[in-house]
């Protein structure tokens, strides 16, 4: 119970950690449980240091450190357990180019263990670093229909409605 | 284990048969807003096993089924079906029986063999949903199991839905530990 | 009390029909008061149905479609008394091109009426139907610069971190 | 009544005074995540008279200053104004006396002439802020019921800040209604 809890805690912030300064190119993290001194009833916490900046609780970050922040954590709880597939819906919508572009680095590090991955995006950049590109679209009002692109396709594909 | 493809059918707004190749790598899904992205990933989540109609967007669980359009009618039937391949050993027994086996002999050699699955959820209005395991009838817990054991799983950490990184940073902190819970 | 919490509902539900058929080129939405006999207690409720699909409550609809609708709804709140600035800040994230597009005429055309708008953005499309560009650098850690651009230096001070 | 400019020293991490210019039409405000932009919409909101330090992104009101990084030391003072202009019957009286006027004359003339007002607030560690309007002291409530009269104000309709359209989405009907009687 408790040490198991304590031991998977350890893991997931060892690879947050490492995560944290990978997507931001630099800067530190770390989790902090706390407000219990039962593990199981305790609050995790996330303290952040974008490269440069001070020391913050998450709350306090950019709206786009926020989610950077927060896919490292979840990237973290995914490598104590990697899985065939890993499906992600619109994560990097308030990222910027330089952001995305380290996350997109992440994701192909990560796929070349194994794990394969389903990216769904309106980002340009994320787009050009996939290996592959399906596209849907609604020729049909109300009907969906998935189709093959490339990435010139992929660039009118998503400016029609 | 790993997954080779999503075949649907009459779930939400693919009510044409539509086939997603997994491949090894990176695979991107772009469009229009509300052309069906998002559909494709809770098809993938419900073939899985996910139980709760709310978690699909839906009132019922019956309203994944094609609910029509202007110039066709609603469908009775919704079907999704996840292709898998692997070792025979990282499968259930209880779902092994009735497929393609890659494999040869039996014994110690079957348990190495490679093995193909398609596990095929479909649901009828008015009938509920039933699963089926390379044409065998299985129980929902055991496709679960199936999932929960390859690490995956309709809320495992391996998916991230629209919204989910932001309800994780909005969080408080004790819930935040649950979502994680959850997810591990 | 009572009355003129209709009369304002009234007014708010009129603009967002107005504007949402705008911001989806077509389509019909309404707001619905409900779950009191008071309507000083009671919950608003927003149902939408964009062009060529079915009414559903907004929380059956696409992330896009979602942002869409609420931002007719600020809108059509925004109109019944229109201030002399408005600020938006990275509203349009997860929208489409033919969206933006949309969304960037409506802007417009609230602004010919006397507003002056700040839209804070990542997204290129909406950068291109600005009047005029600022960007926030930060060459020095930590400390804010602002200054002034034009579309293209744009282009380049989103991709830098 | 028009907004023609923000100026910002020592707000977060606009440390060095800077000036933003808000003319006519669409301006557009872009930079990398992270670099200060909704710092900038903060600093608008901050001198409108928010009063909630939690809707600043801070602990404590004084956070808001700029507390230092590498190289740079804290500041003790962060002072963030609003340049207006507008008709001088758009302005509550108690604000108006001092300011520079291109009206002419008193009386019935004199309420009928252009005029231009900055709005200053200032906090300082362990003093607390205040607030001036053409250089003469002015109370927090006259500059929130100036702002709330011109349909402005920190948390009007007119304010969208980053998230606030996922939190009109994500809120139960009740709450949704409260958010917009709060804008309105
Ligand atoms: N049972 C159903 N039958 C038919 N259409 C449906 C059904 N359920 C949902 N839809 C439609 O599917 C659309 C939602 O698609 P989805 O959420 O996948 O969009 P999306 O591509 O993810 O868009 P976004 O980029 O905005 O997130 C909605 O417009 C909705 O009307
Ligand atoms: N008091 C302060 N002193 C110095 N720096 C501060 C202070 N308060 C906040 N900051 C810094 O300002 C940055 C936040 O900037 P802001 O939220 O404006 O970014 P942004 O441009 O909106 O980014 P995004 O595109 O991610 O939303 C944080 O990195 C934070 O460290
Ligand atoms: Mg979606
Ligand atoms: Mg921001």
């Amino acid at each position: 119970g408790r040490e198991r809890l304590a031991a998977s805690f350890a893991a997931v912030d060892g690879h947050f950690r490492t995560l944290f300064s990978r997507l931001f190119g630099g800067g530190q993290a770390y989790l902090a449980l706390s407000e219990a001194d039962d593990p199981l009833e305790a609050g995790l916490e996330i303290m952040a240091c974008p490269p440069g900046k001070k020391l913050q609780v998450l709350s306090l970050l950019s709206g786009g450190e926020q989610v950077l922040t927060a896919l490292a954590l979840r990237f973290a709880v995914f490598l104590t357990n990697p899985a065939p597939v890993c499906v992600l819906d619109e994560v990097d919508a308030p990222l910027d180019d330089a952001n995305v572009d380290r996350f997109c680095s992440l994701l192909s590090e990560m796929a070349s263990y194994g794990t394969r991955f389903l990216v769904i995006t309106h980002h340009r950049m994320t787009m050009a670093r996939m290996d592959r590109l399906f596209g849907v679209t609604m020729a049909e009002r109300g009907v969906s229909q998935l189709v093959s692109v490339d990435l010139q396709r992929a660039e009118a594909l998503r400016e029609t409605a | 284990l790993q997954f080779t493809s999503l075949r649907l059918s009459g779930f939400k707004s693919f009510v044409e048969p539509a086939e997603l190749v997994i491949a090894p790598g990176l695979t991107g899904i772009v469009g229009p807003n509300g052309c069906g992205k998002s559909n494709l990933v809770e098809a993938l989540r419900w073939v899985m096993g996910e139980s709760s109609a709310r978690q699909m967007r839906a009132g019922e669980m019956e309203d994944v089924i094609f609910g029509g359009c202007a110039g066709r009618p609603a469908r009775t039937l919704a079907e999704v079906t996840l292709c898998l391949a692997g070792p025979r050993n990282r499968v259930p027994a209880v779902l092994r029986a009735g497929g393609p086996d890659r494999g040869e002999g039996s014994g110690a050699a079957a348990e190495e063999g490679e093995v193909e699955l398609d596990v095929r959820r479909r649901i009828e209005r008015t009938k509920g949903s039933n699963y089926r395991v390379n044409g065998r009838e299985a129980r929902a817990r055991d496709v679960q199991l199936l999932f929960a054991d390859a690490a995956s799983g309709a809320r495992s950490a391996a998916m991230v839905t629209q919204g989910q990184v932001t309800e994780l940073i909005l969080a408080r902190p004790a819930e935040r530990r649950l979502l994680l819970d959850e997810a591990a």
